[in-house]
C-alpha cells in the first residue's frame, strides 16, 4: 500500500547535511554540488544528494545517463542510484515529465522538501549534499529554512557581481544559524598545456572572501570544457582533475 | 518650457538602427553592445547607443566613468556623450537613483521605448545600436516591437544552452521580420601568452549556427579578463584585441 508518510525518516540515519548554494546563477553550482558529491562518494563515504534547486533539472542530467523514476518500498521512495553510488533524488524524477517546468510557490516547496527530508529512503548517509536554488531568492530561503543543515558550501567565481552577491547568501545563511563550512571558487583560472594558469575572469579574491567570512577556501576549480560537456552527458561523475582531486572535503 | 513629445524624431535621422539580442543573460550581450559601436565608432561612423535592456544598468556603468543626468533643449533629451563621441540614451540615466530598479510592465517598455525613439535628440546617426532585453522574454518581444529596426545581431557562447537558445530569439526576429545581420560569439576562447586557444566552453559551433540561421559569423571574442574589468570602471570603450579589430561592421 501507499507508504507511511514521514516513516522513512524514522529509519534514515544522516550524519551530515551540506548545502551547496551561491550568490546568483550560472556560477556552477549545481556542477560543484555534483562534483563534491563524486569527491566525497571516491573517498570511500556513502554519499545522498537531494536536488532542491527547483529551477531546473540540472541534477539529475548531470549524475544520470537516462532518465529513471524512482521506486517506492514499504517505507517511502527509494532514491535512485548512479553509477558510482550515490543517492539520487529530485523533484524532476517524481515528474511524468523530466522536462517539464514546475511553477513554485512557497507552501509547496517546503512541503516538497520536508517530503524529500521524511519519505525518502535514504537510510544510512555520512554526507547528504543539498543543492539549493541559486541566490538569495524567497526560493532558496524556503529550502534553507526546511530541512535540518549542519552546513553550507558557497559556490562562487573570481566575476565581481559573484564576489558581491555571495555575500548576501553568506548573509542569509548566517541569518539561519546555519555554520559556513567553507566557499569553492568556480570557473576559478584556465589551465594551458603550456604550464599556464590564465586568469579568464580576473584576478581571485577567494581567499580574501573566505577571510572576510570567517570561513576556508575549501578549492578552486578550473574552467574546463570537459565539466560541461560530461554534465551535458550525464557522466559528470566521472570527471578527473588535479583540482578537483585536491578539493577538500 | 517642456519639449514637445516627439519633436526631436523630425530632426534625427538615423541611418542603420542595430538591435543587439541573445538567447539567454550572462553572455555578454550588453559588453559586446558596447564594443559593437565603439568598434564602429573608431571606424569614423556617428553612433548611439538605446539601452533598452530594462533588467539592468549595465550600459551606462561599462560607457560612463561617472553618472551624468541627461539634459533637454527645445527639441528633446539630449544624450550623453561618451569620452569618445558615442550618444548614449539609458532608462538608468533619467532616474534620480541610477541604481534603482525599475519594475516593468508590458505597456510601460512600450511607452519608454516609443520615447527614447521620439524624444531623444539624435541628430544624424549611421548606426544607432539597440540593447534589448535578454533572452526571448515578453521584454525583449515588445522592445524588438517599439521600434523601427533594421537587423539584429545575435551574441552568443560556445555553451550548448546558449547555442540552443540563441535559435529561439533568431525565431523571435524571423516573426518580426527583422533580418538577422550577424552571429557574434563571445567567450569563444582564451588566448595563452604561449599562442594557444583554449576553448574553455568547449568547441565553437558558431559557423555552423550561422549558417542555419541563414547569416554570418561576424566574429568571436575571446574570454578576457580586461572586458570585465573595463566594463566594470565605465571604460569598456577603450579596450582593444586583435580579436576585437577584425570584428566586422
Ligand atoms: N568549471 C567549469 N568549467 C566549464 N563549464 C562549467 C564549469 N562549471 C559549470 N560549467 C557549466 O556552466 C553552466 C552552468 O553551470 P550550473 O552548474 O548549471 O550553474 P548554476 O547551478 O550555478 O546555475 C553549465 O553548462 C555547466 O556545465
Ligand atoms: N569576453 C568576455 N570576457 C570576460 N568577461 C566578459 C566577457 N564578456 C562579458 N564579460 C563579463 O560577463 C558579465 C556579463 O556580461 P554582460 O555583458 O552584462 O552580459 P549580458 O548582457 O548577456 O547579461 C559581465 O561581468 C562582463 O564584464
Ligand atoms: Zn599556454
Amino acid at each position: 500500500g501507499a507508504p507511511q508518510a514521514g516513516s522513512a525518516e524514522a529509519s534514515n540515519y544522516i550524519k551530515h547535511v551540506i548545502a551547496v548554494a551561491s550568490g546568483k546563477g550560472g556560477v556552477g553550482k549545481s556542477s560543484v554540488s555534483v562534483l563534491l558529491a563524486t569527491n566525497l562518494r571516491r573517498h570511500g563515504y556513502s554519499v545522498g544528494v537531494l536536488d532542491a534547486d527547483i529551477t531546473g533539472p540540472s541534477i539529475p542530467k548531470m549524475l544520470l545517463s537516462e532518465f529513471q523514476h524512482p521506486r517506492t518500498n514499504e517505507l517511502g521512495i527509494l532514491p535512485v542510484e548512479t553509477a558510482s553510488g550515490i543517492k539520487l533524488m529530485s523533484i524532476n524524477l517524481l515528474l511524468e515529465d523530466p522536462n517539464q517546468a514546475v511553477i513554485w510557490r512557497g507552501p509547496l516547496i517546503a512541503g516538497a522538501i520536508k517530503q524529500f527530508w521524511g519519505d525518502v529512503v535514504w537510510g544510512e548517509l555520512d554526507y547528504l549534499i543539498v543543492d539549493v536554488p541559486p541566490g538569495t531568492s524567497d526560493a532558496s530561503l524556503t529550502v534553507m529554512q526546511s530541512l535540518p543543515l549542519n552546513a553550507v558550501v558557497l559556490v562562487t567565481s573570481p566575476q565581481s557581481l559573484s564576489g558581491m552577491v555571495v555575500r548576501k547568501a553568506a548573509s542569509m545563511a548566517a541569518q539561519l544559524n546555519i555554520p559556513i563550512a567553507g566557499i569553492i571558487e568556480n570557473m576559478s583560472y584556465a589551465q594551458c598545456k603550456c604550464g599556464e594558469r590564465l586568469e579568464v575572469f580576473g584576478p581571485s579574491h577567494a581567499a580574501e572572501l573566505a577571510h572576510d567570512l570567517d570561513t576556508q577556501l575549501l578549492g578552486q576549480l578550473p574552467i574546463d570544457a570537459s565539466i560541461a560537456a560530461l554534465g551535458d552527458s550525464g557522466a559528470l561523475e566521472t570527471y578527473r582533475s588535479e583540482a578537483f582531486e585536491a578539493l577538500v572535503s
